[in-house]
């Protein structure tokens, strides 16, 4: 996967979707 | 079927549009295919009449997606009874827009030498999948938030034993993209784009559970009308 700073991103978005 | 093998976009098997016995004699059987970027309508024509069949033509009222022939409909030699021909019409999508109802609907006139006939078919979604449909992650992102999750629609593919590596190469073949992947709590969560000959762009995120063979899919898109027929296009594939 790119490192383009946003990993952490969807990191945030894959655990907010799942623990709303 | 089983021609969308060589490219990896799926191709339903062809059935029948235009029965015989509504066309005095003309059967029409046909299906949609999506490949190296082009669309086509790819038909079998059948003769069940006692007479020749010549001069072959069609047309498509306007649609959704502004889909038309790109080229007349050639077929060089007069068709004779119980003969059957195979064609495939390329398609554009530059024609005149109109929406329809259901969305996919399209309405098609086919004559020859002895009448005009009428029919409507539906096409599946994924033939208007672009190969450029891999969203910017940052856009991706951004997109995703700006849409409201009033405006997110979520269903269940069910019976899919794949995990989330197939499901992903299965889906790209088909020109649906994974931008990003993350393991939460054991599941899968896939985050996917695709956009339409039109421009649509449609986000996806995918959740799959270990031991689990129903997937959750839950759709963003600024014209939410065409999720469930993406839904449809992603059971089609996944199933395929």
């Amino acid at each position: 996967e790119m490192d383009d700073g946003l990993d952490e991103a969807f990191s945030r978005l894959a655990q907010a979707r799942t623990n709303p | 079927g089983g021609v969308g093998a060589l490219s990896g976009s799926y191709v339903a098997p062809k059935a029948v549009w235009l029965p015989a016995m509504k066309a005095k004699g003309l059967e029409i059987s046909g299906t949609f295919s999506r490949q190296a970027g082009s669309i086509s309508m790819d038909l079998s024509l059948t003769n069940k009449a006692l007479q020749v069949m010549s001069d072959f033509a069609i047309q498509f009222n306007r649609n959704s997606f502004g889909l038309a022939p790109a080229a007349p409909l050639q077929i060089n030699a007069p068709l004779g009874p119980n003969q059957t021909v195979d064609i495939s019409l390329p398609l554009n999508t530059i024609g005149s827009v109109m929406k329809m109802d259901p969305l996919n609907n399209l309405q098609v006139a086919v004559k020859n030498n002895i009448d005009v006939f009428y029919f409507s078919t539906v096409y599946p979604l994924h033939v208007l999948f672009v190969d450029d449909g891999k969203m910017e992650r940052q856009m991706f992102l951004a997109t995703w938030k700006d849409i409201p999750n009033e405006n997110e629609a979520q269903f269940q593919i069910k019976d899919c034993p794949l995990g989330a590596e197939a499901v992903s190469s299965k889906l790209q073949g088909s020109h649906v993209f994974t931008i990003a992947k993350r393991n939460v709590e054991g599941q899968d969560m896939l985050y996917q784009s695709l956009k339409l000959t039109n421009g649509i762009w449609v986000l996806a995120e995918l959740r799959i559970q270990p031991g689990n063979p129903s997937f959750t899919l839950s759709l963003k898109c600024r014209a939410p009308e065409v999720c469930p027929h993406v839904y449809q296009a992603y059971e089609t594939i996944l199933k395929n």
